[in-house]
C-alpha cells in the first residue's frame, strides 16, 4: 500500500458517498446513468468474485465487500426508489458496444487462460469503458447537476491516482501490471475533457454546461 | 513477482 492507491481508493469510496447522497437530498437520479451504474455491479462481480478464494488482506476484504454491496444498492435506487426520475430516452448508449468487445479483448489480452483470470481481465477493460454512457447521457444534455460532477471527478482522479501507485510500486518493488497500466491510462484519458470543464466552470463556482 | 500472482489492487 502507497499514499497514491490509498488516497484513489479513498476518493472511490467518497465518489460513492456522494452519488447516494446526491438521490437522497433531491430524492432523484436524475442525470445518472443506469447503464453506467449496471456496468459497475458487472466489474465488481466479476472482479471480486476472487474474495472467495484469495485472501489479501482485511482492507482488501472489507472494500470489495463494500464495493459489491454498494454499486448493487446504488443500482436498486435507480432501478425502483427512485425510478420515476429515471428518463431511459437520455440514457441510449449501447452496453453490447462495450461488454462484447471487453470480453472479446480478456480472451485475447490476458495473463492467463484460466476462468478467474479472464474474469478479472474482462473488469479491467469493462471498468475502463464503463463512465461511457454517464458521459454520453450528458453530452446529450448538455448540462449536469452540480453534485453530480463532484460524483464524476472523484470517480475520476480514483483511477488517475492508481497511475502514481504504478510507478511507485515499479520502482520500489519491481511489479509492473500492463493490463491494469494500459487500460487505467485509457480509463483515466476518458475523463480529460470533463475534467477540464469541472476545473473550469464547476470550481469557479459556475454550472456545468458544455458548449452548445 | 509477476503481476498475475495475485491482483492486490482494487
Amino acid at each position: 500500500m502507497n499514499v497514491f492507491r490509498l488516497l484513489g481508493d479513498l476518493a472511490h469510496l467518497a465518489s460513492i458517498f456522494i452519488l447516494v447522497h446526491k438521490m437522497h437530498i433531491t430524492r432523484s437520479c436524475r442525470g445518472i446513468s443506469f447503464k453506467t451504474q449496471a456496468l459497475y455491479v458487472l466489474v465488481f462481480l466479476t472482479r471480486y468474485l476472487d474474495l472467495f478464494w484469495a485472501w489479501i488482506s482485511w482492507y482488501n476484504f472489507l472494500m470489495k465487500i463494500f464495493f459489491i454491496s454498494s454499486s448493487c444498492y446504488i443500482l436498486y435506487l435507480v432501478h425502483y426508489r427512485f425510478r420515476p426520475t429515471y428518463d431511459p430516452s437520455l440514457d441510449t448508449f449501447k452496453v453490447e458496444y462495450l461488454v462484447g468487445p471487453c470480453f472479446v479483448l480478456a480472451l485475447i489480452f490476458n495473463y492467463h487462460f484460466d476462468f478467474s483470470e479472464i474474469l478479472w481481465t474482462f473488469s479491467i477493460y469493462l471498468e475502463a469503458v464503463a463512465i461511457f454512457p454517464q458521459l454520453f447521457m450528458m453530452q446529450r444534455t448538455g448540462e449536469a447537476e452540480t453534485i453530480t460532477t463532484h460524483y464524476l471527478a472523484a470517480l475520476g482522479v480514483y483511477r488517475a491516482l492508481y497511475i502514481p501507485n504504478w510507478i511507485y510500486r515499479y520502482y520500489t518493488e519491481g511489479t509492473v501490471d500492463p493490463i491494469a497500466i494500459v487500460a487505467g491510462i485509457v480509463q483515466t484519458g476518458l475523463y480529460l475533457d470533463f475534467f477540464y470543464v469541472y476545473v473550469t466552470k464547476v470550481l469557479q463556482g459556475q454550472k456545468f454546461e458544455l458548449p452548445a | 513477482a509477476k503481476p498475475s500472482e495475485a491482483h492486490d489492487e482494487l
